[in-house]
């Protein structure tokens, strides 16, 4: 699992 | 997604929306034949809002969202970015160069060289960053920017004598999406393995913290129910 990056975030 | 991201994104939109509204009511208040009480009183006195900020603020969402086409994360994702990236750019143009909304603007208490944010944030991107690639670079140093991007809007609220509500709900929501932000962080931090981002966690405190002053005043104006009033 990708680790959770915060990219994921505006 | 948590609820603090949540009500973080939601608070976010809502400032820009807040000064979406703003820009309307000055440009239909121009429209009117004759200059009511308060379309006076907005088109005489500086609309309070600092272009230099939205500008900085265009810059930060260009450099943030560079992988809005490449990399798809959810709906949602891709239709707040986009919101983001419209009303940002959107309301520079405002600002610049329609023919009523710019005589609102007062380019001469507006004087913050953003130049000198720019380059260093470019710089410490360059040197702190997770990855050495020309996105990762681009995207930390939107992180870095957004942290000091409002400070050209905070200088000119001390400099602008009486601030209007909408400014002031603006500038009060624009650090209260931060704030939630950072609620998130921790939310996942403990929720979630491996959820560890410095560089993110360290320019959204500084961010915050930036506003720790206007908070001060803004709560201390609404408890005492008076204008709200920034220290020269």
């Amino acid at each position: 699992k990708k680790a959770s990056s915060s990219k994921d975030e505006l | 997604m948590n609820i603090f991201r949540l009500a973080g994104d939601m608070t976010h939109l809502m400032s820009v929306l807040v000064l979406l509204l703003k820009i309307h009511t000055i440009k239909s208040c121009a429209g009117k034949s004759y200059p009511c009480s308060l379309c006076f009183i907005l088109l005489e006195s500086s609309s309070g809002i600092s272009l230099k900020t939205q500008e900085l603020y265009a810059l930060v969402f260009a450099t943030r969202y560079l992988d809005i086409f490449t990399d798809f994360i959810s709906v949602y994702n891709t239709i707040m970015k986009l919101i983001f990236l419209g009303s940002s750019f959107s309301i520079v143009w405002y600002i610049r160069r329609h023919k009523i909304v710019r005589r609102s603007y007062d380019k001469d208490q507006d004087t913050f060289r953003h130049f000198f944010l720019v380059l260093p944030c470019l710089l410490l991107a360059l040197i702190i960053n997770e990855k050495f690639t020309f996105k990762e670079v681009l995207w930390t140093f939107s992180l870095y920017l957004e942290a000091v991007a409002i400070l050209p809007q905070l200088i000119l609220l001390q400099r602008t004598r009486n601030i209007d509500n909408l400014t002031g709900q603006y500038v009060f929501l624009l650090g209260a999406y931060r704030a939630l932000y950072i609620l998130n962080w921790i939310y996942r931090y403990f929720t979630e393995p491996h959820y560890v981002h410095w560089i993110t966690w360290i320019s959204g405190l500084v961010q915050t913290l930036l506003y720790a002053d206007f908070f001060y005043y803004y709560f201390s104006s609404l408890k005492n129910n008076v204008k709200l009033k920034l220290p020269a």
